[in-house]
């Protein structure tokens, strides 16, 4: 594993620990949409099949497990704690999740390695990770305020994927010109959706802004 | 340029 691949592994994490620390320690989840995290746990759910079938690494499977964890417990906390629940931006998170999942999922039985239910499950939790964030970045833009803690866990959350980017760069020179096109692609599409937001969030560090999306 | 199945990433 290289650096940058690591990076970007504690970036997607800390991104992560962000989003719960928000939730937890404010009670609320103002700001974030259900419909992202939802999908994330369909994307971890097809991704992570392969832990019933292969082991890479006690870091890999520790990590899985992690993802795994964590992006059950905050769709738990959005649709069933008391307090939290209630915090919900509802009636302006209103994304459908099946206009992103189910071109995903035919895309992934035309374009994939392997006809074979892990590999196009695989392969489909690639091509919905690269489209999950759509309902995070409209409701932001829907927004008046955006507080701290949900900017920073969106940045972190772009700047996962642009370091795996760069991952795969260093890897294609380094490790036998391996060519991974469905990643490659995919990650290239997932940091791109993000550039407008990257672009306002750094603008309004630089300035001491708050940061707001223009509609 | 072949593509190469490996899922060893996260």
């Amino acid at each position: 594993m290289n650096v940058f691949r690591l990076a970007g592994d504690m970036t997607h994490l800390l991104s992560i620990i962000i989003l719960l620390l928000k939730i937890r320690a404010t009670k609320s989840c103002t700001g974030i949409s259900l419909k992202t995290q939802e999908l994330y746990v369909i994307v971890f759910l097809t991704r992570y099949l392969d832990l019933f079938t292969k082991y890479i690494s006690f870091y890999n499977t520790t990590m899985k497990l992690v993802f795994l964890g964590t992006s059950i417990s905050i769709v738990w906390y959005m649709r069933y704690h008391k307090v939290v629940k209630q915090t919900y931006n509802k009636d302006q998170d209103t994304f459908r999740h099946y206009f992103l999942a189910i071109p995903c999922f035919l895309l992934a039985l035309l374009i994939h390695h392997e006809f074979t239910v892990i590999e196009v499950l695989w392969t489909f939790s690639i091509y919905l990770e690269a489209v999950a964030i759509l309902p995070q970045l409209v409701l932001l833009q829907r927004s008046r305020n955006i507080d701290n803690l949900t900017g920073n866990y969106v940045f972190l959350l772009g700047a996962y994927r642009a370091l795996y980017l760069v991952n795969w760069v260093y890897r294609y020179f380094t490790e036998n010109h391996l060519v991974r096109w469905i990643p490659w692609l995919s990650g290239l599409v997932q940091t791109t959706l993000y550039a407008d937001f990257f672009y306002y969030y750094i603008k309004s560090w630089k300035n001491n802004e708050k940061l707001q999306l223009p509609a | 340029f072949q593509e190469t199945k490996f899922h060893d990433e996260l």
